[in-house]
């Protein structure tokens, strides 16, 4: 047994060009996340649990693509996707197209302590939400004003966006493009959001 | 999309992912992260996060590939992450968090860079974005 370990991510793709203080700001975020896992492991939590607690705060804070700042559908809305697993059982649970959950990664865990499934999606998801009684909040409540703003580039660039959060609009829009020679599936690196 | 993966004192490991998907996706569009096997994946070896380019992910299994290398070729984790990154993805950009049972830690991508940040019981800390 080697002991404890712990990883965070917030996403892969960055813009080689990300501002510092866009850089700090993502490092201080994951750096606070990974010392409350550190915390819950020092007393003991076990994985599946301090899993669960750690994405919340990610999905909590909007800096990242999850939760409170989730990348937007063409619709300008944002429907939210989260798996949970734990590993001595393989026990497995997962939701997609979540609009009203303020933390799927919980409503995930639900499914697999709660439900004979893996898997649930949409409305109901959206309706096992509900009687479980876990927090719901209007779908603005994920949109942030940079995602608008992103949305806005993607629409006028006619392509879909990796989940790049922490790109400022200079950064990530049709100039920086031109300017960098870097591409992923096809398109300019600096159109991407990272995922 | 943000994930965490974790080994705790009793060597037991656990994934979890979360994400809001791509920009101007259109909907109903669903991504790796709430897939098991390519977003998610943990057994009794190992836990994997997945992210990046979400169709590649699921083409890849990307998860569960890690966990197989393991199984299967025998590598240990941080070969067995550069192998899936290196050649399980064909064209697609992604990366990915792990940890093993043994409370060893490996991060890989062929992106720019990650998001990412690890620590280990020893006293390790690592917080990067670039590679």
């Amino acid at each position: 047994m080697g002991g404890w370990a712990i990883a965070v991510h917030g996403g892969a793709g960055v813009d080689p060009i990300l501002p510092n203080e866009r850089q700090e700001e993502a490092k201080r975020l994951l750096t606070r996340c990974l010392d409350i896992g550190i915390s819950a492991l020092r007393s003991n939590l076990s994985a599946i649990d301090v899993v669960e607690l750690v994405v919340r705060e990610l999905e909590t804070d909007p800096l990242f693509n999850s939760g409170r700042g989730s990348a937007l559908t063409e619709k300008g809305t944002v429907e939210m996707e989260a798996s949970i697993m734990d590993g001595p059982k393989r026990r497995c649970g997962a939701v997609s197209g979540l609009t009203t959950v303020k933390n799927p990664i919980s409503l995930a865990r639900l499914v697999m302590d709660k439900t004979p499934h893996s898997y649930l999606g949409f409305a109901g998801a959206e309706e096992f939400a509900r009687k479980q009684g876990v927090e719901l909040v209007d779908n603005e409540y994920f949109i942030t004003e940079d995602n608008v703003g992103m949305l806005k580039l993607a629409k006028e660039a006619n392509s879909i966006l990796f989940d790049y959060r922490i790109p400022t609009l200079t950064t990530c829009g049709g100039s920086a493009a031109m300017e960098n020679q870097l591409q992923m599936n096809g398109l300019p690196i600096s159109l991407y959001a990272p995922e | 999309t943000v994930g965490c993966v974790v080994v705790d004192k009793q060597g037991h490991c656990a994934a979890a992912t979360s994400t809001g998907g791509l920009m101007n996706k259109m909907t109903g569009r669903i991504g790796d992260s709430p897939l098991i096997g390519s977003g998610t994946y943990a057994c009794d070896l190992v836990a994997v996060s997945c992210t990046g380019e979400g169709e590649a992910i699921i083409r890849s299994t990307l998860a569960r590939e890690v966990a197989a290398v393991m199984e299967y070729k025998g590598l240990n984790l941080h070969e067995a992450v550069d192998y899936v990154i290196k050649t399980r993805l064909d064209e697609g950009k992604a990366g990915l968090i792990a940890v093993s049972k043994n409370g060893e830690v490996a991060c890989g991508f062929n992106t720019t860079g990650m998001f990412r940040g690890c620590a280990t019981e020893d006293g390790f800390l690592e917080v990067g974005v670039w590679e």
